[in-house]
């Protein structure tokens, strides 16, 4: 081989014509193809059509039928375990994907009968501090990417944006974006609260109207629901809302602003937590806000893995979400738990009829499906959270 | 799975995390 390489003569030959050309070709047709990924297709109601787009192995996985593996992933894992085994499986489990089983709940790993309810496991009381800050974390996980929305782009990884109205939905009338419109009934009876008892609950000397200023005096005549939450008195129904009113510098509404909008001398911000196999799958609130309404996506499941986020582009606006719109004291906030292929579920748990991940026919891309809670508070027109409340989380599936 | 959260806040609003860090719940992520 030494002697191969060393003694050989080299020689050279001229390429023929035709080789050259079809290399400049070849060179042309792969920019050509880079530009029109790049550039952005708009319908004919001016938004963003989404699609597949990234290298040859993101297309194979595109072809695969995701959801229905999904589905099947989440059914065997929801199979019963045999008692004897749960201990040796489950730990062996969290030694592989790194959880720590000193903060579950129950910590004894028989009283799990599948891995799914592992998957969704509890934590204890008081091994989640909740930090004094505007913003804190809601999920356990790793901080993905964050920075701020320039003009009207999210940047998923660092040279490749996606629309925000395709992340969030956008109300346009006529438009096919919005299929069904339903107010989530809340079991809270509200229709007798008034301000003395307001006051009262909270054992302080303010009334109601002073510490909201827009509270129409008849609220009360605006609720659908009649039946109280026996977990819940109206008492802690109360003192939540109101701590919830106080915290965040209780604000009207905030009408139908686009997405896009915001206070002079604000801007708009963005932080995406990717959440590993083995972290725990709940999520709490991320501040004291209201949820006005949430958008339910139906999409594909693909990988949300940093490895997949580098390579298709869209992956947020392609993927099953749940967009969770509203208001905080600085004023719009939005959450949006994105499914992924093992984690087709979402869960909230002040939205009973939610279902993601169901079997039948998808709507088209950016279609999705509205409800509004503006039930659960008429006072704040909204779901009220605290911070690091649980909101709810990723199932197997 | 992944959590993408969008908010309005005042222009001084900062992260106080850096890209790949690892976060838990209740931790500070931004202050204003």
């Amino acid at each position: 081989l030494i002697n191969a390489w060393t003694e050989t003569p080299t020689k050279w030959y001229p390429l023929p014509l035709a080789v050259g050309a079809l290399l400049l070709v070849a060179i042309q047709y792969r920019k050509k193809v880079k530009r029109a990924q790049k550039e952005v297709q708009l319908d004919e109601n001016g938004m963003e059509i989404i699609k597949l787009k990234g290298p040859w192995h993101v297309h194979v996985l595109g072809a695969l039928p995701l959801r229905n593996m999904s589905r099947l992933w989440g059914y065997v894992n929801s199979l019963e375990l045999p008692v004897w085994f749960r201990p040796h499986g489950l730990r062996l489990y969290a030694y592989a994907f790194g959880c720590n089983l000193d903060e579950i709940e129950p910590s004894d790993l028989r009283e799990y009968p599948s891995l799914g309810a592992f998957f969704y496991r509890k934590l204890k009381d008081g091994v989640r501090p909740v930090a004094k800050a505007a913003l804190v974390s809601p999920a356990d996980g790793t901080m993905l990417h964050f920075g701020t929305v320039q003009g009207s782009r999210v940047e998923q990884v660092k040279g490749i944006t996606y629309s925000l109205d395709a992340l969030l939905g956008v109300e346009r009338p006529g438009s096919p974006s919005s299929i069904t419109s339903t107010v989530v009934e809340h079991n809270r009876d509200m229709s007798v609260v008034d301000d003395k008892e307001f006051a009262n609950v909270n054992g302080i000397e303010y009334s109601l109207d002073q510490l909201i200023d827009a509270v129409p005096k008849k609220f009360g005549a605006q609720v659908d629901a009649s039946i109280v939450e026996p977990e819940r008195s109206m008492q802690d129904t109360l003192v939540h809302d109101a701590s919830v009113a106080l915290e965040m510098g209780f604000k009207p509404p905030l009408d139908k602003r686009p997405n896009t909008y915001v206070r002079p001398g604000n801007s708009l911000f963005f932080a995406v937590i990717y959440l590993a196999p083995g972290d725990y799958h709940r999520f709490h609130s991320p501040t004291a806000w209201v949820v006005e309404k949430r958008r339910h996506f139906m999409g594909e499941l693909f990988s949300v893995s940093p490895f997949m986020a580098k390579r298709l582009e869209n992956l947020f606006v392609l993927n099953e979400r749940v967009a969770l719109l509203g208001r905080w004291k600085y004023g719009f906030f939005g959450m949006v738990p994105v499914g992924a292929t093992n984690v087709g579920s979402i869960k909230v748990n002040f939205d009973k009829d939610l279902r993601t991940n169901v079997r039948g026919k998808r709507p088209p891309p950016g279609t999705y499906t509205e409800a509004v809670y503006s039930a659960a508070s008429p006072i704040l027109q909204g779901q009220p959270l605290t911070p690091a409340e649980e909101m709810g989380g990723f199932r197997l599936g | 799975s992944t959590i993408v959260l969008v908010f309005e806040a005042p222009n001084d609003f900062e992260f106080t995390v850096h890209s790949g860090q690892k976060v838990k719940v209740g931790e500070r992520l931004g202050d204003v």
